[in-house]
């Protein structure tokens, strides 16, 4: 049924991926899984250095090479996936 | 494939695992049945044995936890990772670790396995119905000891089977009460319970006493995870309590309101606005088969690949039938080399025939195994008719003459690739040329013109009346003619005429056989029609069968599968085909080769 009046969305305690912004969630997922690493972000411009670890990344998974965080990178960012990181130790 | 730096591999192959502790979401067997069959996924292609251990420090240790359990590396939750293990080596490398926030399951929902009961321990049929009632989740109606319960089958009213679902009540997993049931209430630190809790526990697995009073005795175990426990939240392993309270509303089952992801949740106690208790109510889960092959590929020395159909490529997607990629198996052939049997070391009498599930060799060349010596011709029995000429068996009153194929097919679409296809309905050669046959498409594969593949061509084009699929074909040697199966019915293509449809029972085969899965060519004018675990020798100029059939596969083609989906004679030896794989023999009924259809007949890239 329609809803009659706008669903009200709350914040469930204990829940931990809560509130990240895609940025974010690109930036953590990034680094842990090694496609960058914090002294790469740190040392070159935040839009380089995001832009070529999703180059790498997206390389990595098979994905178009776009180093942009379209929709595809993020629906692979947010897929279930083992712990392991993809580049480095 | 990639393995890690350094090419970390273990320095024997005879590996050890052991399972510190069980998921509460499955029935411990249904987890060692899982691991069992993840490591044999590897060992189906190397020279590796695992064997479990139960005590003792063992190569591969396993176990399940949730956020920081202990290595430094935390799991988050629900979803996002699953897993992790470590490369090759002594202490913590090589163990394997499963987040025991997400719900573990076979992939497809819930396993119920059930306990005591008739049934065996049978899983639990969902739904099923008591008294005339459909129940999708296992009741405690009908008893008065508050044992939840479900049926086998789909109707207990019909079939009376059933078993015990998991439950605290029946028993606990871990500890130190050798599974004993809990006992409600129980005392902790002065405090009495009536239910499993996490309460004096970091981890947040759910644990009670088997005693009154666990202060004074000290015996306690986990509780199993009931079939309507809830997954990660604040509560995980509590079940739904329904009806419950959200927002002054009233829910008797899971809901997505309040959230925008649209995931289905539900609460552990009957008022969420007060005691903020939840949960997200069961789904598909995980394949704890499917996560732990990749895991234990990390355990043994593969990194991540980026193959999308690799077992390695790091992102979880369900698989129904599984299958290693070629991808897979080169980087663990890399590693730990080929099975004994694909080596020219491989002795049959020594180590005996590879087993029909086993898979192929692919990997530094040495796969080809084993070549016969002189090829021996397959012995015919009776003496052999003559030829008889293309067109001259008469039409019935049920067949149909229609016209025959043109000389030279044209391609339908071209696009179609024959390689994308895992399978193929029928594959035989005819007129020197293998056909492999598919949804009304077909190939073809010329090893003297050395073209590569052909087609797709369309079936109905080639030999107009046969239906879209069809299971076998083969041509008569002698005539030329080209008959094909499907069901229970054939058709023969000769000139410029077809014969059929006819039921197969004219051949002389009867109910028994289903689908013709393939046909071996043996000698002149005799053919081996292939159905289930049996065959029969088709007299082709009579068009029957010959006395003293069928006969079991098994008694002279040993070591192939016996429910292989095509047969077929090609380049003189046997093929039998299951899946993606194919089994070579030679006319000495040897196992010489096991290979991939896709990589290694059709020669894709």
């Amino acid at each position: 049924p329609l809803q009659s009046k706008p669903q009200a969305v709350v914040t469930f305690p204990g829940e931990l991926v809560s509130g990240l912004s895609d940025l974010e969630l690109a930036e953590s997922y990034l680094l842990r899984f090694g496609y960058t690493t914090a002294a790469e972000a740190r040392t070159s411009s935040k839009h380089v250095s995001l832009a070529k670890a999703l180059r790498k990344m997206q390389k990595q998974l098979g994905l178009e090479e776009t180093g942009e965080l379209d929709a595809r990178t993020l629906e692979a960012m947010r897929a279930p996936r083992c712990g392991v990181p993809d580049v480095g130790t | 494939f990639l393995t890690f730096e350094g090419d970390l591999k273990w320095d024997h192959m005879d590996l050890t695992y052991r399972v510190m502790n069980y998921s509460p979401d499955l029935d411990r067997a249904v987890i060692d049945d899982a691991f069992k069959r993840a490591f044999k996924v590897w060992s189906d292609v190397t020279p590796l044995t695992f064997t479990q251990i139960y005590s003792g420090e063992a190569d591969i240790m396993i176990m399940f936890g949730s956020r920081e359990h202990g290595d430094g590396y935390p799991f988050d939750g629900k979803d996002g990772l699953l897993a992790h293990a470590f490369p090759p080596g002594r202490g913590i490398q090589g163990d394997a670790h499963f987040d025991d926030d997400e719900l573990w399951t076979l992939g497809t929902g819930l396993v119920v396995k059930t306990r005591h009961g008739n049934a065996n321990g049978a899983d639990c049929h969902f739904p099923f119905v008591f008294e005339g009632r459909s129940y999708s989740q296992c009741i405690t109606e009908g008893r008065t000891d508050g044992l939840p319960w479900c049926a086998t089958t789909a109707s207990y009213d019909r079939d009376k089977k059933y078993g015990f679902c998991p439950s605290e009540l029946l028993y606990t997993n871990g500890g130190n009460s050798d599974g004993a049931p809990c006992v409600f209430p129980f005392v902790f630190d002065g405090t009495s319970y009536n239910a499993c809790t996490t309460d004096g526990r970091s981890d947040s697995y759910r644990w009670c006493a088997t005693t009154a009073n666990f202060d004074q005795d000290k015996k306690y175990g986990f509780c199993p995870n009931r079939d309507t426990a809830v997954i990660g939240g604040n509560s995980q392993g509590d079940p739904c309590v329904f009806p419950f309270t959200f927002l002054g509303q009233s829910y008797s089952a899971c809901t997505s309101q309040g959230r925008q992801d649209g995931k289905l949740w539900c609460a552990t106690t009957s008022n969420y606005d007060t005691d903020k208790k939840w949960g997200f109510c069961p789904d598909r889960g995980y394949s704890i088969f499917l996560v732990a092959a990749h895991e234990f590929g990390h355990s043994l020395g593969l990194d991540h690949s980026s193959v999308r159909e690799a077992l390695m490529y790091p992102m979880y997607s369900y698989v129904q039938d599984f299958q290693l990629d070629p991808d897979d198996v080169r980087g663990i052939q890399y590693l730990y080399g080929e099975q004994p049997w694909c080596s020219q070391e491989w002795d049959p009498m020594v180590l005996g025939w590879p087993q029909p599930h086993a898979l192929p060799c692919i990997g530094s060349g040495r796969g080809s195994g084993p070549e016969p010596t002189a090829p021996v011709p397959a012995p015919t029995e009776e003496p052999q008719p003559l030829p008889t000429e293309a067109g001259s068996t008469s039409t019935t009153e049920e067949e149909e003459e229609t016209p025959a194929p043109t000389a030279e097919p044209i391609p339908v679409d071209p696009s179609r690739d024959a390689c994308v296809e895992n399978n193929f309905d029928a594959i035989t050669e005819i007129n020197g040329e293998l056909h492999f046959f598919k949804d009304g498409k077909y190939w073809t594969l010329s090893s003297f013109w050395d073209s590569g593949i052909q087609g797709a061509f369309s079936i109905a084009d080639a030999w107009p009346g046969l239906p879209a699929v069809i299971d076998a074909a083969f041509q008569d040697v002698l005539t030329k003619r080209v008959f094909f199966f499907a069901g229970r019915q054939f058709w023969v293509f000769s000139g410029k005429s077809v014969l059929g449809p006819r039921g197969i029972e004219k051949l002389g085969i009867g109910k028994e056989a289903g689908r013709i899965s393939g046909a071996l060519q043996r000698g002149r004018g005799k053919v081996l029609l292939f159905s289930g675990e049996s065959y029969w020798r088709l007299d082709v100029k009579v068009q029957r069968v010959d006395k003293g059939y069928p006969r079991a596969t098994d008694d002279i083609f040993t070591g192939v599968p016996l429910d292989a989906h095509n047969v077929f004679l090609y380049q003189d030896k046997y093929h039998f085909c299951r899946g993606s794989f194919y089994w070579r023999m030679t006319p000495r009924y040897q196992v010489d080769r096991v290979g991939y259809v896709k990589y290694d007949i059709l020669q894709c890239p």
